[in-house]
């Protein structure tokens, strides 16, 4: 009787769902990928940026609104990363991101 | 846009060198 009290209340654990990983529309794996040199968030972003079908690319705004794990700093440091290893580049302005692997 | 091919070029030619050191 004492110990169910316990174990009932005890730190549950809070759901380790990546709550903002699960809306993607057209691409398949909604698990980032881990690619080679670069750390989790870094690829969370490069994901998310290839996930975009769009000409223009993907706007930092939409990073922003769709990595909430993330601070504006980290997505910043993220792109930037990216765009000096060739990953991604920006197209119609700074703001815009495209990955070179979506053909 | 000229300014997007240029930088998708640029960025492939990064991307290109990344890969080679590695290899």
């Amino acid at each position: 009787r004492k110990d169910s009290l316990m174990s009932t209340s005890m730190m549950v654990p809070r759901s380790f769902a990546p709550s903002g990983m699960g809306n993607t529309t057209s691409y398949g794996g909604s698990v980032a990928m881990p690619v080679r040199g670069l750390s989790p968030h870094e690829s969370q972003v490069l994901n998310l940026i290839k996930s975009c079908i769009r000409s223009e690319g993907i706007t930092l705004q939409e990073l922003k609104s769709q990595l909430h794990n993330m601070n504006v700093a980290t997505i910043k440091k993220a792109v930037e990363f990216l765009s000096s290893e060739g990953h991604i580049y920006s197209t119609i302005d700074d703001d815009h991101f495209k990955s070179t692997d979506a053909e | 846009l000229e300014r997007i091919r240029r930088n998708k070029e640029a960025a492939l030619q990064r991307l290109a060198a990344r890969t080679n050191s590695f290899v």
